[in-house]
């Protein structure tokens, strides 16, 4: 599974 | 999050808020570039996307909303509310020359060839350079008023506080983003003159005067 890229910051 | 992305988050907000009051007090917008704050509100559009199915906190939430609502507001001010006070002649620079080229890198350089991926890359590439605009009236201009110079150093200290925040996040050795760094650094060296300006001439309580 490709792991989503997840983006924390603003 | 850590006290250094707090405090540039909040610098951006008070970035943002520091523009509005100038525009709605004065009820004008001389001196202010509404091409810059145009590319703000795509950079916005595009990186807040995942702003309806991604749920980081409530502070990421309201955040981001804030300044979606606060960034098309300021439009609104600027194009329609207050359009007789807008400066189009000196307000010139092509903002195509700064988009196309962030839709181009976007494409070539991203951590994942998916929609959104590409469209937060694209923001991260066209803020970076959004305030170029902004920039260049006031050299055009050769000067701005105080509370334009406060709104650009809020605005130029945010990302220059998200490098400090990057160095803290490394240093906790947690997964950083290098596109967002390299241009969060090529962001933050696009205001190291008016930095300098704004330091030793502002502060004094002289006006700020770039070199035309």
């Amino acid at each position: 599974q490709s792991f989503k890229v997840v983006h924390d910051e603003l | 999050m850590n006290i250094f992305r707090l405090l540039g988050d909040l610098s951006h907000l008070l970035a943002i808020i520091i523009l509005l009051l100038k525009i709605w007090n004065s009820r004008s917008c001389a001196g202010i570039s509404g091409r810059s704050q145009f590319l703000f509100a795509i950079v916005f559009t595009a990186r807040y996307l995942d702003l309806f199915f991604t749920f980081i906190s409530l502070y990421n939430t309201v955040m981001k909303i804030v300044f979606l609502a606060t960034s098309y507001g300021t439009l609104y001010l600027m194009y329609i509310k207050f359009k007789a006070t807008y400066d189009s002649n000196h307000d010139t620079f092509r903002i195509e020359f700064l988009i196309l080229p962030a839709i181009a890198l976007a494409l070539l350089i991203n951590e994942e060839f998916t929609v959104i991926e590409i469209l937060w890359t694209f923001s991260i590439y066209l803020e970076s350079v959004a305030i170029l605009p902004q920039l260049f009236m006031v050299s055009k201009t050769g000067e701005a008023e105080s509370i334009t110079s406060h709104y650009l150093f809020a605005l130029g200290s945010y990302r220059a506080l998200y490098i400090l925040n990057w160095i803290y996040r490394w240093f906790l050795t947690e997964k950083l983003n290098a596109i967002a760094i390299v241009a969060g650094i090529v962001q933050t060296i696009l205001y190291c003159d008016f930095f300098y300006l704004y330091l030793t001439k502002v502060l004094k309580g002289k006006k700020l005067q770039l070199p035309a």
